[in-house]
């Protein structure tokens, strides 16, 4: 893998989203996964529904949560994916109201990722943003910088917030994993979270995966 | 139990239970915010030490707490007994104004100590952890902080008084953090109550910093007038670790031809 990578300087991820007092982070999750995906295969950048998810994806639990593979799934079966304007987050499930007409991008498939942070780094930069999840230890407080808690404080068997890996590389010897976080732009580095890379700092590499885009 | 100074290094003292009443009263009802009737604890013991800070006092206080017992399934999924707690409050009087520094509490097994608080339990003085809060430096708008290290002015794990001023310190924290996040409170009490969960969080946050071994910053964000449980099931999603989710193929390596 390169020394570093980041693709929001490459314009392959949209601008921080807000999931709102909804724990809908999983929708966000796969939503910046896709979005990376597309553009990287088909060369547009879209921002695209979590509503739809919330919605649609009967197999997640809308606010009170749900799993990326399983949203992976849950876009196959609706046949894609609107864009956010054509349906608009509102932070709470409503009816779905999809329509296959209006859905913009579609997925082949979805994979799971190696759980070696150096093959997910090479992954990362060769094939786009990932979809991950980690342990949101000390998350509620944080407010920039490089985060590392103590293996014990930050369990990766306790992992409860999705995330996307956008890009990583060092900040004075301190190797780091860009993270796009969906608690907005005033939470953070402008909305992003900073987690040590190279130790499995919080669980990062436990649940790590993408959609497919032929 | 009479007043008397317990050495003269700890400057701190057991009041007679009499003074302890008003600090205990307000941790009450700290404790029972938002309880509807007949559904709040009542304090069955209290002891405690007092000890002078800034302009006030600062109370340590122990009490014994009886939780009503719950058949009410509107109010509880299932049935609770009726059962005792046993909670550790720190309490700032400063003028008469009460503020909730810390709250701890924890089952008490009845059978096994008995009520209340154990009689030889008494706390020695080199066992009292003295926990102080945050100075403003923790709201310093984010771009010039960097260089301020949140151990170099906060005397968390030293036996340094409070700083004076307190509590003037700590609602100009907490009114910078309304103002930057725009924060309003429908009435008095959960104003009271949202400031005794801020300066809480920020000793959470203290603690979560003191144990950093990366370059981060923790202090005041948009979420530190919520508690840890308000947080956790507003914002994140236990469903991540509860189900094991679609089973998808590995990946090939990216290098795979």
């Amino acid at each position: 893998a390169p020394p570093e990578w980041d693709w929001r300087s490459k314009g392959a991820v949209t601008n921080v989203k807000n999931q709102g007092m909804c724990g809908s982070c999983w929708a966000f999750s796969v939503t910046g996964n896709v979005e990376g995906q597309w553009y990287l295969n088909r060369g547009t950048l879209l921002s695209l529904s979590e509503q739809e998810l919330l919605d649609c994806d009967k197999m997640d639990k809308a606010c009170m949560g749900g799993l990326p593979s399983n949203a992976y799934s849950a876009i196959k079966n609706l046949g894609g994916l609107e864009t956010e304007d054509d349906y608009s987050y509102r932070g709470y499930m409503q009816v779905c109201n999809f329509s296959a007409e209006k859905a913009k991008v579609y997925i082949n498939d979805s994979v799971e990722l190696s759980q070696n942070e150096q093959k997910l780094a090479a992954w990362l930069a060769k094939k786009g943003p990932i979809s991950v999840a980690i342990n949101a230890f000390g998350m509620q407080f944080y407010r920039h910088g490089i985060s590392h808690p103590l293996r014990p404080l930050c369990s990766p068997w306790l992992i409860d917030h999705a995330v996307l890996l956008v890009g990583y590389g060092n900040r004075s010897d301190v190797p780091f994993w860009a993270i796009k976080n969906s608690w907005g732009p005033d939470w953070g580095e402008e909305g992003y979270y900073y987690l040590h890379r190279g130790s499995g700092a919080c669980g990062v590499n436990t649940m790590a995966s993408s959609a497919l885009v032929d | 139990a009479p007043a008397k100074l317990r050495d003269a290094g700890a400057q701190a003292w057991e009041p007679p239970s009499s003074a302890l009443l008003g600090p205990a009263r307000f941790a009450l009802e700290m404790y029972n915010r938002g309880r509807a009737a007949g559904t709040r604890a009542v304090l069955a013991a209290v002891r405690g030490r007092v000890r002078r800070a800034g302009r006030g006092s600062l109370y340590s206080l122990e009490a014994t707490l009886e939780e009503p017992p719950c058949n009410d399934p509107m109010v509880c999924q299932l049935p609770v007994s009726k059962k005792t707690l046993l909670c550790s409050f720190e309490i700032l009087d400063e003028l008469g104004k009460h503020m909730l520094l810390r709250r701890d509490c924890g089952p008490v097994d009845t059978k096994v100590t008995g009520a209340g608080i154990p009689k030889d339990a008494g706390i020695a003085h080199s066992d009292f952890t003295q926990s102080s809060v945050l100075i403003p430096s923790l709201s310093q708008p984010y771009p010039d902080d960097k260089n301020e290290t949140l151990t170099s002015v906060l005397p968390l794990l030293s036996k340094d008084p409070l700083p004076q001023d307190f509590s003037v310190k700590m609602a100009s924290v907490f009114k910078n953090f309304l103002i930057t996040y725009n924060r309003t409170y429908a009435t008095r009490e959960e104003a009271q109550w949202r400031l005794s969960v801020f300066i809480s969080n920020m000793m959470r946050a203290q603690k979560i910093q003191a144990l950093d071994q990366g370059t981060a910053r923790y202090g005041v964000t948009k979420f530190s007038d919520l508690t840890e449980e308000e947080f956790r099931t507003i914002y994140l999603n236990p469903f991540l670790r509860e189900a094991p989710g679609k089973k998808m193929h590995l990946a090939k390596p990216v290098d795979d031809p």
